[in-house]
């Protein structure tokens, strides 16, 4: 399984509908201060399902809708897409024949929330499972934000075990 | 379940200890069990020595070394249960310049299972890219992303 | 000590305002007591806005933002009761070109008051120091000053 | 009051006893990772009376003498001193009428530890005294430590206070 795109529409600071198409390798984010390079992990972060407003740099999850410009008004939804491909088939659940699958995430300013596979309304839980099946789990480290990445070193004996846990 | 978690262990500690070598060549690194009687609740601790150093606790490594010592931690770990992406948010900003180059050195060897999204500031970690976005802001407060040259690009990361 | 307090407060605020706006030209920021009844309790609040941005919290700050905006409050405080000296350990790591330039400019109108000891890797910090020390191990684990020109020092901080 | 010399020997890296001069202005300190430059942070915090071994990177407070290397045996003491100049006579405390003032802070693997100023043993309160009244105290922000550059930031509206208070 491979990530081929990922869409932002109205997350932070992308108010205009972006699509990243995402090559084999190395692909490299570069820019100046507070342009965005972040809010794109954000935007990940959130779509495989984070729930803390805090690892988001929120106050409130709210926070991460486009909250407007001098120029532009506020938007009334957020919404991440990330597209997979070179699934083989092999999935057992009811999204086994597909070869392209699209996990969605949205919320709206009114505090609903709405998650979906290929178009179709599912659960949270639908996307974690879906994701475990299909190609080695989004484990924690999958994602290393900005200034932590010594946070396994700083982490307690304790909690590092989570690191060989989700590797076994 | 005990022998499996055992067997984990071992291996990304062989891989850890591995690429900690390649890190900081001369260098030894390993994991070790609090509680090796109770290897399915115990906690982990990471040994690390530099070349020539003999330090006390891992606390006492610099930035740099820090940053370099969990790089390998995460890409054994990488090796040994591959996940289908990684995002990496200036992962490289503590590194000095051969560091840098040892870390982007490895990153390449492991493109096969993974795809690598690296955030970065760095110039020679975007020559190692296959592929460079910008995100600029030219309307004040909304992001656009950009595909660009490395040329362009270490002028993107030059202002605003 | 209350009046003393306020005009402190006071003080800070219009100074912070005023180095955000030469670090971010355009942009607005100030200090708020959250409890203006009780000022010798009360919390202190910071808004932050960059040009053209609308955030609702300045925890949404980007890395290199906030940094520029912690060393405008830090300079702030240094111009209303300075220091003998100031130490500052690689402050410039999260910020662009752009905005190293800014804040090297800003620095060097302060050195009257204080003494700066700057531990950096980017060569633009380097090159307004009015001295230069390199650090380094030639003997594994002992660490050595030297005292180096700026091409020398560029080299250093280039590899170990 | 300016600071003129910080002094080295047995702490953390600095094996042998190292000066460093320090001319008014903006000093630059640069080298590769690993090899000693935050130590020297380490060491002025550790000098003006640091009690925190964590604060300094360490487990325990004995972690900052020096431990060894492959070819060199651990050291049993270690000794930070800072020199002053520039002062205008004006103190109070019985060190009135020096010019050039040196505090001086050891530790021996003992665990037993000194303080003096100008080679006369004292107490850790009367450094803390000398410096506030010498010129303008030690503040909290006079030595800001690697990655911690966003602390102000991050800080709860209460803590922040601390700013204020000490500059007024
Ligand atoms: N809800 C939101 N609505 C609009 N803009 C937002 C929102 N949340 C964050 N932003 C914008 O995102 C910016 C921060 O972006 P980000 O953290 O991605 O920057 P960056 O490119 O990573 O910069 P750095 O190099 O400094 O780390 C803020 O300055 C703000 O303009
Ligand atoms: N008690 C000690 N005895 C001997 N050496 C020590 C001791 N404590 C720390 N060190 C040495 O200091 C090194 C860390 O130094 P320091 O943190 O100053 O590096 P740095 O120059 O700031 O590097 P970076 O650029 O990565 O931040 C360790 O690798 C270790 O060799
Ligand atoms: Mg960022
Ligand atoms: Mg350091």
């Amino acid at each position: 399984m491979r990530l081929k795109q990922i869409t932002i529409f109205g997350f932070k600071s992308f108010a205009d509908r972006t699509v990243i198409t995402v090559p084999p390798g190395i692909v490299s984010i570069v820019g100046p201060n507070g342009c965005g390079k972040s809010n794109i992990s954000d935007s990940v972060l959130w779509a495989i399902g984070e729930q803390s407003a805090k690892t988001l740099r929120a106050d409130r999850m709210e926070d991460v809708l486009f909250n407007g410009t001098e120029r532009r008004k506020p938007m009334g939804m957020a919404e991440v897409s990330l597209t997979f491909e070179g699934l083989d088939g092999s999935l057992t659940s009811r999204f086994g024949e597909f070869s392209e699958l699209t996990v969605t995430r949205r919320l709206f300013r009114s505090g609903e929330s709405e998650y979906l596979i290929n178009k179709v309304p599912c659960r949270l839980k639908d996307i974690r499972d879906l994701l475990l099946e299909a190609g080695g789990s989004f484990k924690g480290h999958t994602i290393i934000e900005q200034g932590k990445v010594d946070g396994l070193i700083n982490a307690s004996p304790v909690e590092r075990r989570g690191l060989i846990e989700e590797a076994a | 379940t005990k022998n499996l978690f055992l067997e984990t262990f071992t291996e990304l500690n062989r891989r850890f200890g591995e690429l900690f070598g390649r890190f900081f060549p001369g260098g030894h690194a390993a994991l070790a069990l609090l509680d090796e009687q109770n290897p399915l609740e115990s906690g982990i601790e990471i040994m690390a020595q530099p070349p020539g150093k003999r330090l006390r606790t891992i606390h006492l490594l610099s930035g740099g070394e820090k940053a370099l010592t969990a790089i390998a931690l995460l890409m054994a770990s990488f090796l040994i249960s591959p996940s289908p992406f990684c995002l990496l948010d200036e992962i490289d900003a503590p590194l000095d310049e051969e560091n840098v180059r040892r870390f982007t050195t490895v990153l390449k060897t492991m493109t096969q299972q993974t795809q690598f999204l690296i955030v970065t500031h760095n110039k020679r970690t975007m020559e190692i890219a296959d592929q460079l976005y910008g995100v600029t802001m030219e309307e004040p407060g909304v992001s656009k992303i950009i595909g660009v040259r490395l040329d362009v690009a270490e002028q993107l990361a030059v202002s605003a």
